[in-house]
């Protein structure tokens, strides 16, 4: 067996259905199948599940059909049947089956065992790898187990032990119910800036950052700055959006992502689920001043930004982010690769999600920005270099070592 | 590599090599999985096989490709760094 990167650190868990398979008639046998799948882990663990109808939980049961919120896309009926994530916050434990499948709960149906699937799905949710023994229930090849005489091999034994302790077979463990966490002070911050104001330009997170004709310009809210070889222009203070990109709408007020394109240096600005062409400073000609859905890109709708837009210095293609997930653009075509995208942020190592912003500097590396922090990508080792991140204030604002705290006092 | 010298089996053999974390998953955006050596994707196709317990030919073969169009888990069987760290340790 081998073990996730990962493991829950309580012993009772929650999960929830976010919603149902389309092709099973019954939801309840569903459920059935899906709940049964997780009584048997609760068997060879202290683990305890409880099912929640509304709310967060910590496994999100969810089937769909391949594009369906992640950045591991389905591929139709047969090859990949479901995936689950190991452990943690956010999508963490979540749990997808693939809706094309043909799900079967009854032992003389045909079609894929659902049981058999979810047992499989939740040793990952749990923490579990896959295995290279046949038998076991983590190998990673489809089998049907019949579900009334269903048992785990030692393998799997052994590898859920391994993270969870060892339940002896005579004693139900009792587990003490979830409580309510415990009530602490809610911790002291610094009164809120007017919102009117321009941000501090030594300490300050950034929205986007682009090379816009040689010149960087970062955005922050309504403001942007920009820097030559030299330093900072303007006085080293931001300007408003529209006092620079004086075509930009009145309702734009942030910009979330922003690169110039290679074949015709028109500049692409995203905000929100919209985007904006400029030439120069100035809305391209005729293009509409509510902008344009990023669906035009063949962005699914339920996107409702784009992070960061990067051109990688590895291959020179330009690259669209948002949370996990990010996808190659066809710039030709001006829409996103369809095949195998949107692909998960695992690949980018290193690289924090969601990122705030990305872009190619002018030595040709590509750098990533979240919070006051920035990280310098390595493209040969494709993670991050070791000693990032670093703050970013310093390099991409000319600000002196520590400057932060004394800019922030005197304001 | 392949036994039949197909192309499309080639590039689809790659796919879920790295797919399922045999090659690096940075192959999958920087396509270098293709300038691989031959010894290179024997071994890392022998690892596939011992891991699906097939035998170990180093090829694309019928029995390998097969195994690679079955239903599955979507989940990678190697995670990043594993094979290497485990392969540090045999030395």
């Amino acid at each position: 067996y081998i073990l996730g990167p990962s493991k829950w650190k309580k012993r009772h868990l929650t999960y929830r259905f976010e919603t149902y398979s389309n092709v099973m008639s019954d939801y309840l046998r569903t459920r059935d199948a899906i709940t049964q799948a997780l009584k048997h882990w609760e068997k060879v663990t202290t683990l305890r599940f409880t099912e929640q109808l509304s709310g967060e939980a910590d496994i999100k049961i969810k089937f769909g059909k391949n594009y369906h919120g992640d950045g591991y896309p389905f591929d139709g009926r047969g090859g990949i049947l479901a995936h689950a994530f190991f452990p943690g916050d956010d999508n963490g434990g979540d749990t997808h089956f693939d809706d094309d499948e043909r799900w079967v709960t009854e032992e003389h149906q045909s079609g894929t065992d659902l049981f058999s699937v979810a047992v499989h799905e939740f040793g990952h949710a749990l923490g579990l790898a896959h295995s290279d023994v046949r038998n076991a229930i983590m190998f990673p090849w489809y089998k049907k187990y019949n579900r009334p005489n269903f048992g785990f091999h030692s393998d799997d034994i052994e590898a859920i032990s391994k993270l969870y302790g060892k339940v002896h077979p005579d004693v139900i463990p009792t587990v003490a119910p979830p409580t309510s966490p415990p009530v602490t002070q809610a911790p002291t911050t610094p009164k809120p800036r007017d919102k009117n104001s321009p941000p501090l330009t030594c300490d300050t997170t950034y929205d986007a950052i682009a090379l816009i004709r040689g010149e960087i310009f970062i955005f922050k809210g309504k403001w942007n700055w920009r820097r030559d070889q030299k330093g900072l222009l303007d006085g080293n203070t931001p300007l408003s959006l529209h006092r620079l990109w004086y075509g930009m709408p009145d309702h734009v007020e942030y910009i979330d992502a922003v690169y110039e394109r290679k074949s015709d240096h028109r500049i692409i600005f995203f905000s929100g689920n919209r985007y904006y062409v400029f030439n120069a400073n100035q809305l391209v000609h005729g293009f509409p001043e509510e902008g344009r859905p990023i669906t035009d890109y063949g962005l699914p709708n339920d996107i409702e930004k784009i992070d960061a837009v990067f051109t990688w210095s590895y291959n020179s293609r330009t690259y669209l982010i948002t949370g996990n997930m990010y996808w190659k653009l066809d710039e030709k075509e001006q829409r996103v690769v369809p095949f195998d995208y949107p692909r998960d942020m695992g690949i980018w190592q290193g690289v924090p999600t969601p990122v705030d912003a990305a872009f190619q500097f002018w030595d040709g590396v590509t750098y990533f920005f979240k919070g006051d922090q920035y990280w310098q990508f390595n493209d040969e080792l494709m993670k991050v270099e070791d000693q990032f991140p670093q703050p970013s204030a310093e390099k991409w604002m000319g600000c002196p070592l520590n400057s932060t705290r004394s800019e922030t006092e005197s304001n | 590599i392949i036994s039949n010298g197909n192309a499309s089996v080639f590039h689809e053999g790659l796919q879920f090599l790295i797919r399922y974390g045999y090659l690096p998953s940075s192959d999958m955006e920087s396509g270098r999985a293709e300038l691989r050596t031959a010894e290179e994707l024997g071994t890392i196709i022998r690892d596939f096989q011992q891991f699906a317990g097939l035998n170990k030919t180093g090829y694309l073969d019928e029995a390998t490709i097969a195994q690679m169009k079955a239903p599955r888990c979507g989940v990678q069987d190697i995670r990043p760094g594993y094979r290497y760290s485990r392969r540090r340790r045999r030395r």
